[in-house]
């Protein structure tokens, strides 16, 4: 385990903590999208397959618990809390899951590194992972004054994906025939659609002024 | 070394 790596798996906590905190203390999911929540629980769910089949250390199981664990719950915060549903923008929140869950289950059907329903399904939940914050994305340039939490929550999820290519590029260097690219790919896909966010997140904050995305 | 089968990364 690497820095880079050790880093982005703890901002990538930060980030679900955050969000916890949010839906958890202050009872509100406004500015939250349900449908990249749950595009996220089922990332989890068809990704870590191997929770019962391989261990890989004790962090990693932890790790693939704790996410596995905080999607779910997230979604059903927003869904059935009491309290916390009534935030919830469902008319703003309308994009349609499946115009992303079907493409990433036929690429992956044709671009996998192994043809098994283990791997098939890895691969799958790396191309919906990429592309799984669009929802929250739109929701956000919807929003007029995104507020503080909402705002850390994606920056965080942001920092994540670019620090995992900077562990890529270190284990590529580091480890002997270390070369993944269906994961690169999709990972730099990922990072790179945070780059309009980071750009405002980092005007607003250089301004000190509330986020707010162009429409 | 990492192989198609284990993936150690979350």
């Amino acid at each position: 385990m690497n820095i880079f790596r050790l880093a982005g798996d703890m901002t990538h906590l930060a980030s679900v903590l955050v969000l916890l905190l949010k839906i958890h203390t202050i009872k509100s999911c406004a500015g939250v999208s349900l449908k990249t929540q749950e595009l996220y629980a089922l990332v989890f769910a068809t990704r870590y397959l191997d929770i019962v089949t391989d261990f890989i250390s004790v962090y990693n199981t932890v790790m693939k618990l704790i996410f596995l664990g905080s999607s779910f719950s997230i979604v059903w915060y927003i869904r059935h809390h009491r309290v916390v549903r009534r935030s919830y923008d469902k008319d703003q929140d309308t994009f349609r899951h499946y115009l992303l869950m079907i493409p990433c289950m036929l690429l992956a059907l044709f671009v996998h590194e192994k043809f098994t329903f283990k791997e098939v399904m890895w691969t799958f939940s790396l191309y919906l992972e990429a592309v799984a914050i669009l929802p929250q994305l739109v929701l956000l340039q919807r929003t007029r004054n995104i507020d503080n939490l909402t705002g850390q929550y994606v920056f965080l999820l942001g920092a994540y994906r670019g620090l995992y290519i900077f562990n890529w590029i270190y284990r590529y260097f580091t480890e002997p025939h270390f070369v993944h690219w269906i994961t690169w790919i999709a990972g730099v896909v990922q990072t790179l659609l945070y780059a309009d966010f980071f750009y405002y997140y980092f005007e607003s904050w250089k301004n000190n002024v509330r986020l707010q995305l162009p429409a | 070394v990492q192989t198609s089968e284990t993936h150690d990364e979350l």
